[in-house]
């Protein structure tokens, strides 16, 4: 491991460090000077042998450093008591480096402490972010060897359900496909409370609430129909629209025609955003 | 123009309704532990903020089922666990699409436990896909419920039940 990156002393920590830390960047794009910025805590038992683990938490936009500090990182975190003192930190029975050596990675560059020189790579996306992620891991193991014979997994969070499988995806392509060198020990991978799929996900909700007891019985057989863009509303089903489910309506564009219609024949979006409105006149 | 659930919802962390990142943010933004932790001087990055509004983001990749797919049909092994208290993104969708990739079942739905209490429930397909809940676990999953999250991440990463 560089030794410039190694963590001596962690503000508000007092006592030793169980295991090494390791912390600063990784550069991904030198042309544009994208930089991304890692936490590594060596495992507590056996970190030549123990799992890394990239950790990532997700937002799009937030850094995991929401895991280091309140989900799983080594230390438990105490609020100051004055007003602009240190929080207060203790080691964590249950941090997962106990087990594991844990990388935390705030990605793609923006966020967190990681930062672009140029400002046009803040505008990104799920494609972009899995290929700056994978070049980081490729580049991260040549700074620290010593991991890459380790079994290699992948885990994260939230929208980090996108996260997770599509570096996953980049690491066994590169490994496969394209001979990416240093070759991973990847072997697999976890999502928590992670965003799958738009509609299964949406879908999802109702139910919950539903199962929780959020919502009645009768509310639930309710919202079957709901028409969204009026929900007092009773949703109008023309007669060509025969077949037409609730479901559909999340379809856009080919449900666009119905939307705003209600029982009645005229569809509301027709009265209310008649382009010809006069500025200030009153609402008929 | 489409469902997806973030977390949080809002880009600005100083509004998102229930949370508290305040300690994190004190603590990250002190200069003697931006020092400590090696990040880049505060003309590149001034403050560190749990979510940003400085990146804007688009979800290009579409549905994840066909990536679960094609790395588990690759032997990769895949544990989808979910908080059963997140309305954010709730277990019901994980366990939805988790069922409709279609595995045959290796392990029918049953209770797991840690520290002799159930924790919650899962349920084992082929090629190594395990849904598991985590019982009273919100979003975060490991804030919520830190000595059953280790448990599980423990026997996932050693290959135990």
């Amino acid at each position: 491991a560089p030794q410039n990156s190694l963590v001596t002393q962690v503000p508000g920590f007092n006592g030793s460090l169980p295991s090494n830390h390791y912390a600063g960047y990784v550069t991904v794009d030198e042309n544009h000077g994208r930089n991304l910025y890692y936490y590594f805590v060596a495992s507590e038992g056996k970190p030549s042998e123990d799992p890394v683990v990239l950790w990532l938490n997700g937002g799009p936009g937030c850094s995991s450093f929401d895991g280091f500090i309140y989900e799983h990182g080594p230390f438990n975190f105490e609020a100051a008591k004055t007003k602009g003192g240190l929080p207060t930190l203790h080691l964590n029975p249950h941090s997962w480096s106990k087990v594991s050596n844990v990388l935390y990675l705030d990605s793609p560059a923006g966020v967190g402490f990681s930062y672009s020189k140029n400002d046009t790579d803040y505008i990104t996306g799920d494609i972009k972010t899995a290929s700056d992620t994978h070049a980081f891991l490729l580049k991260w193991f040549n700074l620290y060897p010593e991991f890459l014979p380790n079994p290699f997994f992948i885990a994260g969070e939230s929208y980090a359900g996108v996260y997770v499988p599509t570096l996953a995806y980049e690491v066994m392509k590169g490994r496969i496909d394209a001979g990416a060198r240093p070759i991973l020990n990847f072997q697999g991978y976890m999502v928590g409370n992670g965003v799958t799929d738009e509609q299964i996900d949406g879908n999802a909700l109702v139910p919950f609430a539903h199962g929780m007891g959020l919502i009645s019985d009768n509310l639930f057989e309710a919202i079957d129909g709901l028409n969204i863009y009026d929900i007092l509303e009773p949703c109008y089903h023309g007669i060509e629209a025969e077949g037409f489910t609730a479901s559909s309506y999340i379809r856009l564009p080919s449900s666009f025609r119905k939307l705003g219609e209600t029982e009645k024949p005229l569809a509301v979006r027709k009265r209310m955003f008649g382009r010809a409105w006069p500025l200030r006149a009153p609402v008929r | 123009d489409g469902f997806v659930p973030t977390w949080p919802q809002l880009s600005n962390s100083n509004n998102v309704p229930c949370t508290d990142d305040e300690v994190a943010t004190s603590w990250l933004n002190n200069a003697a532990v931006r020092k400590a932790i090696h990040t880049v001087e505060e003309s590149v990055v001034s403050s560190w903020d749990l979510c940003t509004d400085r990146i804007s983001f688009n979800h290009d990749a579409g549905s994840m089922i066909k990536f679960h797919k094609n790395l588990t049909s690759k032997g990769y092994r895949a544990l989808i666990y979910s908080g059963d208290h997140d309305m954010c993104v709730p277990f019901t969708g994980s366990q939805a699409w988790t069922r409709s990739i279609g595995y045959k079942i290796v392990d029918e739905w049953r209770p797991w436990t840690s520290n002799g209490q159930v924790a919650g429930f899962t349920q084992g397909y082929d090629k190594n896909l395990t849904f598991l809940t985590i019982k009273g676990a919100g979003h975060t999953v490991p804030e919520y419920k830190p000595k059953e999250a280790l448990d599980f991440y423990t026997r996932f990463l050693s290959g135990l039940p």
